[in-house]
């Protein structure tokens, strides 16, 4: 059976996607069996584990699999352990929707394909986001060190309130991951010092430093030749550590 | 007669907030009179210039100047000459809406009271930005310097087109930005490049550098008592520069 997790936070570009991507490829490498589900209708995870233009699934994504509430027809193979539900500007259309519960029923049936499920949400609190969080057992809520990012937080968690009150009585929090720190920087050092002092063990101990490196990775997907892709990767592999403690104890 | 000017890219996170509040705030201290529409409803650049929560602003906002196509009940004044039109999570119900003409109409009233006004944009290509696109004379394209946001421009620049041909035959492109370089990565650095070959004069000759100052604007808004804070708005002010040239000799 299946664990869902959520990546989200409405605020854009808080490292949703990369976060999604890389936990995706690096729990695939170790024999887990993860689909990744891209509920952006810009489709970055599409580009990033497809390597292909999300163009090239018109007509045959996640949109569609949300209309008939089967995946089956539409998920990606991009290897025999990671697998995706692709999703480009047709994906749109879905806003128009207001029932909370389609992306679960869509996924009953594959439940028990897969290791986790992997859900990049887009950056908005709408009709996508409220399936995704409906459908999830956890939620990981990324923090970019950043003002904007940080008041974006207490939004997305009261959002999360919300969902789990009437309509997922089981979500649950991963836990606040940081993201694209800068270290030399005393103003995002404050911010996640702030996020730990709100929010206590809810943050993950992990904090991702900000690295050129990471951002190459959207093009030909998560590398470990060189000594720069293992410096760049060190992060994510203790974030992956410290989530599977959490999400998979209870 | 305002000149009006929409900050975007449905990539999330590339700048677009940053870019409007302090391209506004320069202009404003040159005299300019200026009014910025927040159309996010996470309220970013309501933020930003007011130094207030979104919140503060519940029941007083654009979504209810849109609702009675008349914003100068809901006008707050920030200075004599930087006025803002603010959003909060109400503004996400007009996502209902199909009429593209909606803001033109609400903004018909105060063209005379401004020099510019500035549309901040949220991270998506739904009826929000479509209105956006629809009431603009010109759109300052944000690309920050990396894949996913290269692959983002080419449909943002695809959806003027459509605005263009269909709602608003006199949208032009004021240029695209390059934002958030890193000068050290060269994969940035590559990404630019390619932006320049494909897109030509279109692309600003100033690239605005990654500066931690710039996100720390954000709280206290545009200062320039520090020899830190004039380093990190020079690449802005002679991006203001260049913008006047191309939008003003029309
Ligand atoms: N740790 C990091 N170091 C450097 N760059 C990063 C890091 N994490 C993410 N990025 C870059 O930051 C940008 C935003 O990240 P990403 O696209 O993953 O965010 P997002 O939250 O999914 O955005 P959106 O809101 O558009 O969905 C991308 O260019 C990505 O490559
Ligand atoms: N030149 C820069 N140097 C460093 N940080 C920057 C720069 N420009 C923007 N930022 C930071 O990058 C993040 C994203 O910027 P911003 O919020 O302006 O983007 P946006 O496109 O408006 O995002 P959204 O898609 O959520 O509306 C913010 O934390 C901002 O402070
Ligand atoms: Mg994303
Ligand atoms: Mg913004």
């Amino acid at each position: 059976m299946a664990t869902i997790l959520s990546f989200g936070n409405q605020k854009g570009g808080c490292g949703k996607t990369t976060t999604t991507c890389v936990t995706a490829e690096l729990l695939a490498n170790k024999g887990n069996r993860i689909l990744v589900v891209d509920l952006d209708h810009q489709g970055n995870s599409t580009f990033w584990l497809s390597q292909q233009s999300p163009y090239n699934f018109t007509g045959k994504t996640v949109y569609h699999a949300l209309q008939e509430r089967n995946p089956l027809p539409y998920i990606y193979k991009t290897s025999d352990y990671l697998h995706l539900l692709p999703a480009e500007d047709e994906l749109e259309e879905f806003d128009r929707e207001t029932d909370y519960y389609i992306l679960k029923q869509t996924l009953a049936p594959v439940m028990n394909d897969y290791d986790y499920i992997f859900l990049d949400l887009p950056p908005s609190t709408g009709i996508r986001t409220r399936n995704g969080l409906t459908a999830s057992d956890f939620v990981v809520v990324l923090l970019q060190s950043d003002p904007l990012c940080f008041e974006a937080l207490e939004r997305f968690l009261r959002l999360m309130q919300t969902i789990r009150d009437d309509y997922n009585h089981s979500l649950d929090i991963a836990g606040i991951l940081p993201t694209m720190l800068d270290p030399r920087a005393s103003a995002d050092r404050q911010i996640i010092d702030e996020a730990r002092e709100d929010y206590d063990d809810w943050v993950f101990t992990t904090e991702i430093k900000r690295k050129t490196r990471l951002k190459e990775f959207s093009i030909g997907g998560v590398q470990e030749r060189y000594t720069e892709d293992r410096m760049a990767l060190r992060p994510y592999k203790s974030f992956v550590e410290e989530l599977l403690g959490r999400v998979t104890t209870q």
